[in-house]
């Protein structure tokens, strides 16, 4: 899966999400990436959320909404991001990754799985990483 | 005015260590593309659009031209799009022979007064505004094909163990 979330100029928000899925899936299966709250969502009232991981598990929690309601209630984005993802894990024992943007620019990229690329670009500068604490 | 900014992700799994460096590389193009797209005065939307096409385009990445098989040996791609200024959203799932499933979502988006399409319906759809169809080999890599033959073998095991590092999307 891969996906992208942006903040533009005018402080609009937007998000996308795109996969093939899992290998040897059953035929007509579909994950989260396309189910919007799931595997991405976008608000200018919140921010934007693109989602990965275990599609199955991620759809029972409907993540990416489920981290935008944290951030309304006045969690950053990264404390939304991780907030989300355990309770995930503690709920239906998923695994899986985010990234989000706020309104005003805040961005976390945050997984529980072993890896994750990912890369941000804000202010000329270009931040990224694959292991946990990169 | 405020600064832009954007973030992609690869995937999060148990990339292993052969394809890590690639990895990095290709969001690290993504994010430059779609940051590029900011900088020329691109909406949000229009910038998330170019990354995750860079994405799809990269056969390192499980999605448009690097994307797993199914059970039967055939690809279906899903994305989605959202444009968080006025809640508009796009979606297809299950769509065969397109190279860039989140511009066909995007197009769902702009074009029908529908949020999601899916299978044969999404790609009537696709041929009908001009799409061109790419033939299943060029959406798959050679790698994905070894891994697929591999896979299969032990295909109840996989599927009992579905929730795994290895079964992630």
């Amino acid at each position: 899966t891969v996906g992208a979330v942006a903040v533009d100029c005018a402080g609009n928000v937007a998000c996308a999400t795109s996969t093939g899925g899992i290998r040897n899936k059953m035929v007509g299966r579909v994950g989260d990436s396309p189910v919007i709250g799931c595997g991405g969502y976008a608000d200018n009232s919140s921010g934007a959320v693109s989602c990965t991981g275990h599609g199955e598990s991620i759809l029972k929690v409907t993540l990416a909404r489920l981290i935008l309601s944290h951030v309304e209630q006045g969690k950053s984005v990264a404390d939304a991001s991780r907030l989300s993802l355990q309770y995930m894990g503690d709920r239906v024992q998923g695994a899986g990754g985010t990234i989000v943007v706020s309104p005003s620019g805040q961005w976390a990229a945050t997984f529980t799985t072993e890896r994750m690329a990912w890369a941000a670009a804000a202010d000329g500068v270009l931040w990224f990483g694959i292991n946990p604490e990169e | 005015m405020m600064s832009a900014v954007l973030v992609v992700h690869g995937g999060a799994w148990s990339i292993p260590d052969e394809i890590a460096p690639a990895s990095v590389d290709g969001v690290k193009a993504a994010a430059r593309h779609g940051s590029s797209v900011l900088k020329s005065g691109g909406s949000a939307l229009d910038a998330v659009e170019a990354a995750v096409r860079a994405l799809e385009d990269n056969p390192t990445f499980n999605a448009g031209c690097g994307a797993t098989l199914n059970i039967d040996g055939e690809v279906e791609l899903d994305a989605i799009i959202v444009d968080g200024r006025t809640l508009a959203s796009g979606a297809v799932s299950c769509v065969k022979n397109i190279a860039n499933p989140v511009s066909l979502a995007r197009a769902v988006m702009e074009k029908t007064s529908h949020v999601m399409l899916t299978g044969k319906g999404a790609n009537q759809f696709a041929e009908s505004i001009g799409f061109i169809a790419i033939p299943t080999d060029k959406l798959v890599t050679e790698y994905e094909k070894k891994q697929w033959e591999k896979h299969k073998k032990y295909l109840a095991g996989v599927m009992e163990e579905f929730n795994t590092k290895w079964t992630h999307d």
